[in-house]
């Protein structure tokens, strides 16, 4: 379902030219729980970016669900990321003006979905998460852990086809992460999302199906597992 | 050297009040490696700012090298926080114009120190992290991990008296992670410098000399280790 051929993205900064991906080449099949670890600065993010579309290599192609990145439109990129990927992001990146439902309901939102419908579905995932009842506060009033639970939330609640997760788990205790794990997993099984996930946790690795190691912009190694 | 007494600090939020922290005493002496571990929203960040002068507990008082913080005046808080504390801050919050050399620089421009002395006083720092080529970037052009370590680069780099520390590795891989916490065990027994860090990691955890854990704003259990 995405297939990554000789992917480079560089960047050129004052002190010179930073090779972000330096030729990947990755094969994902529809339905895989595949963990994407490396050191820092190994360019995770980056591969998780242009996978999905937010980021555009200088060579190598992408294609999501047989479509080649390279040759949409903005318009039509929007429209499958939208309709198609959930993204979670290393920072959150959360709308500060909403609350956390309105947070989590936004892409659906944009989907068109009925307000009733779009809002069980928020809520449903926001109790999974145990927010439940925190779904008037805003951003600034929760704690990073939280904040990265909203990111989470509101990435999954339209259960979108494939789910592109930057270390989901980075600002959780070890068994709320197990938790996120857990549910993952269920939609992964029980719906047939895909997950593509970048960690630094050796327990989130332990849980993929398939583990990616990244360095230096290159795939290192790769291993299979139950 | 700090003292923290009986403290509470609640929130008033749409859906009731949030007792962030609910009656905590701690007592930290001069040169300790603490580390405060708890579950998602159990309070670490309030504790953290707490102490460090950048909260006021509705109750309960916060003495830190013998002065109550809550008698003192923004000036002298302020004061007290750019001479004595680093802080390293959960989302990092650099600054986003700065460069990488900028911003850890900042504090000890704050303190007048000159320019040459802080600017080999954070090169060497940001040499120590990793980043030693990244000086002139902008946080936009780091990656997570290293964004993180510009935070601690920057809280680290005048040898404060204290540094207090939300979750200093969330987000790097646990090869930089352990150098990280290597550096700051150093700068403990070299220079008695007191550390202070919340934490979800296990491994940072077992490094600690000290292990709080928190639950509901309260202090659950406490072990010494080392
Ligand atoms: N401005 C605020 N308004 C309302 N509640 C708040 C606010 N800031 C924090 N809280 C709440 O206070 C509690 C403690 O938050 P805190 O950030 O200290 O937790 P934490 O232990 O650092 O969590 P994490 O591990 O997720 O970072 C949480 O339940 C949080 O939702
Ligand atoms: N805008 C930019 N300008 C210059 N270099 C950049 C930019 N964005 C990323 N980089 C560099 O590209 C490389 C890969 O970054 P990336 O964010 O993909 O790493 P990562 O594996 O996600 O790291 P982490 O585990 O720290 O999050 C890093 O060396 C980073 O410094
Ligand atoms: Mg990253
Ligand atoms: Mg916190």
């Amino acid at each position: 379902v995405i297939e990554v051929d000789d992917v480079k993205r560089h960047y050129v900064t004052g002190g010179g030219t930073v090779k972000a991906l330096d030729g990947a080449s990755l094969t994902i099949e529809r339905g895989e729980f595949l963990a994407i670890a490396g050191p820092s600065g190994s360019g995770k993010s980056t591969m998780l970016n242009v996978i999905g579309g937010l980021d555009v290599p200088d060579s190598g192609e992408v294609m999501v669900e047989g479509k080649h990145l390279g040759e949409m439109r903005q318009s039509q990129l929007a429209a499958l990321r939208r309709d198609r990927i959930g993204f979670i992001f290393q920072a959150y990146n959360l709308n500060p003006v909403l609350t956390v439902l309105e947070n989590t309901e936004y892409v659906m939102m944009l989907q068109g979905k009925p307000p009733a419908e779009r809002k069980k579905l928020a809520v449903d995932v926001l109790e999974e998460v145990g927010l439940g009842d925190m779904l008037d506060r805003r951003p600034s009033q929760l704690s990073g852990g939280q904040q990265q639970r909203v990111a989470v939330a509101r990435a999954i609640a339209g259960a979108p086809a494939i789910v592109l997760a930057d270390e989901p788990t980075a600002n959780l205790d070890s068994t709320t992460g197990q938790e996120l794990l857990d549910m993952m997993e269920r939609l992964n099984r029980e719906r047939g999302v895909t997950f593509v996930f970048s960690t630094h946790d050796p327990e989130v690795m332990k849980r993929a199906s398939r583990l990616i190691r990244l360095r230096d912009g290159k795939i290192e190694s790769e291993e299979r597992r139950r």
